[in-house]
């Protein structure tokens, strides 16, 4: 699964993921990322979201729209918010995987539960940056 | 006026750890800079989040290490069927597409729904449609194979068929 947020000058924020699913999947078995609220979400007011990982659980948890639920009605930061639905909602509910996810003041979290996740992200500041182990 | 920032994932499909060469990782960062390079550069031009999010899926669905577009994973019946969507923050419009096999970039498919119909996901034939009446490129099946993708499903069925358990979760990740 791969997979793109983005903030951009305007504060707008957009999401984007795109699969082949699992290999040996069933025919017509689908993941989280086409459902929104689980693999893909963006709402100015809080975050954008895109996920990669064990999909039937990232559905069963609307992992993506979750964490802006969290900053919406809980106050919590982006990181607080990806971080606990991360590690907690997902990691101890067998649901493996990670994110990323951006707000729109520009902040980036790309929290993961497993041994890696292939990631990378850039600033306005052209820090450039990839990364595939913790 | 923001600072712009932008973040990419880029799943790999089943490859364990232990079977990552200095070669392939140097790849796969590779492909993860292309892609953060293609969407800093139209953000830098004070372009939108969505076109950035947008060309930078493509850039990933086009490079066959990752597990989408070409280079997508196979199902028991050893085809492929592609699933995308995207969301734009700006008034939550949406767009999504699920197993499908065609669009050489699904993100597109999925951004064409979005922007050209009143639904939020289609499927199959109608799906297809609506990315054909979007004028977006189409491919064959041999530009989408890739021999470590059918590998990988020989060896996952092997492993069924055998009885083997493999509890490793990266196998569930796509």
């Amino acid at each position: 699964t791969v997979g793109a947020v983005a903030c951009d000058v305007n504060g707008n924020l957009a999401a984007a993921t795109s699969t082949g699913g699992m290999t040996a999947k069933a025919p017509g078995r689908v993941g989280d990322t086409p459902i929104i609220g689980a693999g893909t979400y963006a709402d100015n007011a809080t975050c954008a979201v895109s996920c990669t990982g064990h999909g039937e659980v990232f559905i069963r948890y609307t992992a993506a729209a979750e964490i802006a639920a969290r900053m919406r009605h809980a106050g919590q930061s982006l990181e607080d918010a990806a971080r606990h639905v991360v590690m907690e909602d997902l990691g101890k509910n067998d649901g493996s995987g990670g994110l990323i996810a951006v707000d729109a003041k520009g902040n980036i979290t790309l929290p993961f539960n497993c041994d890696g996740m292939y990631r990378g992200s850039v600033t306005q500041d052209g820090d450039f940056e990839t990364l595939i182990y913790r | 006026m923001s600072k712009f920032s932008l973040a990419v994932h880029g799943g790999a499909g089943t490859i364990l750890p232990k079977n990552l060469t200095p070669a392939l990782e140097a790849g796969y960062h590779a492909g993860l800079r292309r892609a953060l390079e293609v969407g800093q550069e139209i953000l830098a031009k004070g372009g939108s989040a969505m076109d950035a999010v947008t060309a930078s899926v493509c850039a990933l669905e086009d490079e066959p290490l990752f597990n989408s577009g070409r280079g997508a994973v196979f199902t028991t019946e050893g085809v492929q069927e592609m699933d995308a969507s995207v969301m734009d923050g700006r008034n939550r419009m949406a767009g999504a597409v699920s197993g499908i096999f065609g669009p050489r970039n699904p993100i597109r498919a999925a951004r064409a729904v979005m922007e050209n119909t009143d639904h939020v996901m289609l499927i199959g034939p109608n799906a297809l449609k609506v990315a054909r009446d979007a004028g977006l490129p189409f491919e064959d099946a041999a530009y989408f194979f890739t021999q470590e993708r059918w590998d990988a499903l020989q060896s996952t069925m092997k492993m069924r068929a055998e009885g083997i358990e493999d509890n490793d979760p990266a196998r569930r990740h796509g």
